[in-house]
């Protein structure tokens, strides 16, 4: 199953 | 104090049609550069970035470096008021509560005020690393929206496939399946009506439709659309606004588990 991932998961708050 | 006067009001009338039903509230930040958002959904799986730079306002003054509040929804309601070929100035005064949009007619013979409510907007700033993506495919921004709206009477998500061949859309569901192939061309009339699928290494990623039909409410702003795609990085969907900036959709894949 394709689960769906965060923005966040990718590009870290600054 | 902020004065920003921008001859083509279309332009921001359009960018807030683009982003309001993606994004609730969010904070304009003004500086020097220009007037820029940076936003995600209520479910942080998208994120909106705006920029509209400094020098295609033809006035532009931005004393200090700051951040306004405002819910897009009340935001479009107001720009709705203006005329599609009205000039759009944003005022501010300094620790001000309110942003004033002012709408000129060309000929100058109806001048409008809506003062605005500005609130205060908890978000979060990401930062953008600067990525070498797979694969970028730019293509007329008709298209894809076609595409998008296409494919979702067939199904929930999309698998975009790069190769050789070309960008392929692919989606299934309980009535059946559907591919949308296009192929590089740019033997076109104009050069808007080309696709061009730049490719360093194949790449194919699963994403939810509802993202991208949503995404392309961005349409008016340019006739061509582009985009960028890696392995298990959001794919970037970008509006380019003409001699002003952009408008970029960033959206996270569904990655197996």
């Amino acid at each position: 199953v394709n689960q769906q991932r965060q923005i966040t998961t990718f590009f870290a708050k600054k | 104090m902020l004065e920003l006067r921008l001859v083509q009001g279309s332009l921001l009338k359009k960018v807030l049609e683009a982003i309001k039903d993606l994004v609730t509230d969010a904070n304009f930040d003004c500086s020097a550069t220009g007037f820029s958002l940076q936003a995600m959904d209520s479910s942080h799986v998208a994120l909106v970035s705006l920029l509209l730079r400094s020098e295609g306002f033809e006035h532009y003054r931005c004393d200090r470096n700051i951040s306004m509040g405002m819910n897009l929804n009340n935001m479009a309601k107001m720009l709705k008021c203006a005329g599609n070929d009205d000039i759009i100035t944003l005022k501010a005064d300094d620790g001000s509560d309110t942003v004033t949009f002012m709408f000129e007619s060309p000929t100058q013979d109806k001048i409008s005020d809506f003062e605005m409510k500005l609130m205060d907007v908890d978000s979060e700033h990401l930062g953008i690393p600067e990525a070498e993506y797979h694969a970028i495919v730019r293509m007329p921004s008709t298209e894809f929206a076609r595409i998008c709206k296409d494919l979702s009477s067939i199904g929930d998500t999309v698998v975009i496939s790069v190769t050789k061949e070309g960008v392929k859309f692919s989606t299934s569901g309980d009535i059946g399946t559907a591919n949308v192939v296009c192929r590089q061309n740019t033997t076109v009339d104009k050069p808007e009506d080309a696709t061009i699928v730049e490719m360093n290494e194949p790449v194919s990623l699963t994403f939810a439709l509802r993202y991208f039909n949503s995404f392309t409410k961005g349409t008016p702003l340019s006739n061509t659309v582009t985009i960028s795609l890696s392995s298990e990085l959001p794919v970037v969907v970008e509006y380019k606004i003409a001699e002003m900036g952009h408008l970029r959709f960033y959206l996270a894949p569904k990655i197996e588990e």
